[in-house]
């Protein structure tokens, strides 16, 4: 599923530094 | 849990709200009864006017496809996609905001991340609807951060399938409206639809439901103490998710008719992965 979804991934991994959406 | 414990995490929601989510239902009602000032919203309800206002929107230019390239086909043409795609980068970075709003549910980052993927990929569009609904009146919608104003009957005259898009959402939010929740009764509304147990594909349903339990507590005494007044406003609500899963089911399938009829669109890398496999 993580691999499916790498953007959400991303973004809950990350913290609240903006990802280049 | 003591009363003091769901009132803290009702604080705590809704401070986490006021945080990630720039434009609270307060801000837009001032705007939305014209008790802002002299910053009135821009309005558009035309073509003319939408063309006048994208540089509110932001719009990123797309380029036009050779088969449409005659001056006045291309205008016709590129109008609703580019608005479509200013919609699209608007709700990713929405999706942000939702990412942050949910870690900041205490346990949801404790969660198996699988589930967590799953709770957002369900939830998300389900939350932005909910989230919509302070934005929205009967005669239309604010957008761009509560810069514009879109009339209702504009976005209805644009070309199938567009028109079909926003209408549910409006007769969704007129509704959704009459309940009268403020931003905090919000916060704690968002929290309980992204921890709903029910979604496909959850690995471990317990921990989601446990959290979800407390905060359904925290909400209902929530809405006895702000609406002492009305009653049944709980359960009203909660009758308002399974409205909203349909609300979601025909969006998604619309999005889909939409790839398959214009040939010129691209989804949003983040939304495509939301929406695939959704329903």
């Amino acid at each position: 599923l993580k691999e499916k979804h790498k953007i959400l991934h991303q973004l809950l991994q990350n913290s609240t530094s903006p990802v280049d959406l | 849990p003591e009363a003091a414990d769901l009132r803290a995490l009702a604080r705590h929601l809704y401070e986490a709200y006021l945080k990630y989510f720039p434009l609270t239902k307060a801000k837009a009602r001032a705007i939305l009864s014209g008790k802002t000032g002299d910053n009135v919203p821009f309005v558009i309800h035309d073509m003319k006017s939408l063309m006048e206002g994208e540089q509110f929107i932001n719009c990123k230019q797309i380029p036009v496809p050779e088969h449409h390239q005659q001056q006045h086909i291309k205008l016709l043409y590129a109008v609703e996609l580019r608005f479509f795609q200013s919609c699209q980068s608007r709700s990713a970075e929405a999706v942000r905001e939702v990412t942050e709003f949910a870690k900041s549910i205490p346990g949801f980052v404790d969660l198996d991340l699988n589930d967590q993927v799953t709770l957002l990929k369900y939830g998300v569009i389900e939350v932005l609807i909910i989230m919509m609904s302070p934005l929205m009146n009967k005669d239309g919608t604010l957008i761009s951060y509560g810069q514009i104003f879109m009339t209702r009957e504009f976005l209805k005259s644009l070309r199938k399938p567009f028109c079909q898009m926003m209408e549910p959402k409006f007769e969704f939010s007129v509704k959704f409206n009459t309940l009268e929740l403020d931003d905090s009764d919000m916060a704690l509304f968002l929290a309980v639809i992204i921890l709903s147990g029910d979604r496909p594909g959850l690995l471990n349903v317990k921990p989601i439901e446990q959290l979800q339990e407390t905060v359904l507590h925290s909400l209902e005494l929530q809405l006895k103490l702000n609406h002492p007044d009305s009653l049944q406003l709980f359960a009203k609500l909660l009758q308002k998710m399974t409205d909203l899963r349909q609300i979601v089911t025909d969006h998604v399938h619309l999005i889909q008719l939409l790839k398959k009829t214009e040939i010129d669109m691209c989804l949003h890398p983040l939304l495509q992965e939301i929406m695939k496999d959704l329903y």
